[in-house]
């Protein structure tokens, strides 16, 4: 572990925090993209396959629980919750995910570290997560104006994947045996996603202004 | 011997 990573993870937690609280204390899932978080679940569950087969360590383990468990309560939430769910713009969330998700398992199907159930599911969570934001930027377009909450949220989200860059090329030059290409590459597409969000984000801050992406 | 792969990260 190092501190790019703990930062990483932090952040994503943060990000997960924030979503959390945008959605409890306003009761209100607008501007939030149902697919980008039922992709999340997805890339949880298909990633943590050896939750219950390898133990690294308590932190390790309950982490992936927290992210399995938070991304499940969220998609609850916006699916079953009855006063939430009547504030999902389900008209404006209508990215075809499907398509992600199929992309992502045939790409797992040719590029993978070894052809076992495990690396295949690993691989396509990777490539999942690199491509599960996509519904969430269309929305916030759409959405023309986006909320405090909902902006902090994909700010930490894009920030996480990016201190996990950092944590690669720290690993890559103190652990000699490290070799994670598909991460790496796929980390850097999912943090290069969020660029032009990141721009009107750093605007909006500086000149003080509500966040507004263009159409 | 090729190392094992581990998936440590999250």
């Amino acid at each position: 572990m190092n501190i790019f990573r703990f930062s990483g993870d932090m952040t994503h937690l943060i990000s997960i925090l924030v979503l959390l609280l945008k959605i409890y204390a306003t009761k209100s899932c607008s501007g939030i993209s149902l697919k980008t978080q039922e992709l999340y679940a997805l890339v949880f569950l298909t990633r943590y396959l050896n939750l219950f087969t390898e133990f690294f360590s308590v932190y390790n383990t309950v982490m992936k629980l927290v992210f399995i468990g938070s991304s499940l309560v969220i998609v609850w939430y916006m699916r079953m919750h009855r006063v939430v769910k009547l504030s999902y713009d389900k008209e404006l969330d209508t990215f075809r995910h499907y398509f992600l998700v199929v992309a992502s398992f045939v790409l797992a199907l040719l590029v993978h570290e070894k052809f076992t159930f495990q690396e295949i599911f690993w691989a396509f969570s990777i490539y999942l997560e690199a491509i599960a934001i996509l519904p969430q930027l269309v929305l916030l377009q759409r959405s023309g104006n986006v909320d405090n909450l909902t902006g902090q949220y994909v700010f930490f989200l894009g920030s996480y994947r990016a201190f996990y860059i950092l944590n690669w090329i720290y690993r890559y030059f103190t652990e000699n045996h490290f070799a994670r290409l598909i991460s790496c590459i796929s980390g850097l597409v999912q943090t290069a996603l969020y660029a032009d969000f990141f721009y009107y984000y750093f605007i909006s801050w500086k000149n003080n202004k509500k966040l507004q992406l263009p159409a | 011997l090729r190392e094992e792969k581990v998936h440590d990260e999250l």
